[in-house]
């Protein structure tokens, strides 16, 4: 149902 | 030097109740006007955001910025030491090993105090960007919550679809299916209870279940929860407290 993707794709580290 | 006093510790308590159960170790990052802390779950799905602004407190000081790393598991078996309509007060030095949280029964002049040990905790601290969203909904938290438990029970996966007047919730799974369908409606007499849906572009968004069930666990914060779609960034769940936020950030699934 989908592959899940990560927070990290959207929001870099500072 | 930080002495933050909540009127009741009920407040603290829900706070952290609402997010301890996705993500263990937390730097909680005081300042003049606040706190506020971020932590990404395990498996880099979800993000917490909180702020809890200044005036959310009683009393509020924090003279220099510190930074207080804590494991929630062992912050909520201190939290379930107080009663829920005792003040409580986080009191923390400059350079604190620890943390002492005081609560206090005026009533009954009954004074409890513990000491929480600090940890250094390693977390990088993510840049959340302003988004641009397709959908805006607000709604009642118990009926959201109600609707992710209801459907998370038949599948790991739950659909989002949001038409022009239409919310819709859509399970499907081996034991067989289900679905939720709401619509924008306006409650004169009980505000809370309206569901406000703006629409830019219709979504139709998936997510895992059980990071929709770790989310749920902050409407205890608030009647409200405002849901903000897009197909291109994570969605954002949140709750709103007096002065501040409890924010999830969940990233989607995506069909290859």
């Amino acid at each position: 149902q989908g592959k899940q993707r990560s927070i990290s794709d959207f929001f870099p580290s500072e | 030097m930080l002495e933050a006093k909540f009127e009741q510790a009920s407040l603290f308590k829900r706070i952290i109740d609402g997010f301890k159960d996705c993500v263990q170790l937390v730097n909680f990052q005081c300042k003049e006007d606040g706190i506020i802390a971020q932590a990404v779950d395990d498996s880099r799905v979800l993000l917490v955001s909180l702020e809890i602004g200044k005036d959310a407190f009683q009393e509020f000081r924090c003279d220099h910025p510190i930074t207080l790393g804590m494991d929630l598991n062992s912050l909520s078996k201190i939290l379930r030491c107080g009663n829920n309509t005792d003040s409580l007060t986080l009191i923390a030095d400059d350079t604190p090993d620890s943390l002492l949280l005081l609560f206090e029964d005026t009533k009954r002049e009954r004074i409890s105090e513990y000491s929480l040990k600090l940890m250094d905790i390693d977390a990088d601290f993510l840049k959340i960007e302003e988004l641009q969203y397709d959908t805006t909904i607000m709604m009642p938290s118990a009926d959201f919550s109600k609707t992710v438990r209801d459907l998370s029970q038949l599948s790991d996966s739950l659909n989002i679809l949001v038409t022009k007047e239409t919310i819709k919730f859509v399970t499907d799974g081996d034991i067989g299916s289900g679905s939720v369908i709401m619509k924008p409606f306006i409650d004169m007499e009980n505000p809370d209870e309206s569901i406000k849906l703006e629409m830019e572009q219709p979504v139709d968004l998936t997510f895992g279940s059980k990071y929709l069930l770790d989310i749920v666990k902050g409407s205890a914060l608030s009647n409200k929860i405002g849901i903000r779609l897009s197909s291109e960034a994570p969605a954002l769940f949140q709750f709103d407290l007096t002065s501040g936020f409890l924010q999830f950030f969940l990233a989607p699934k995506f069909s290859d």
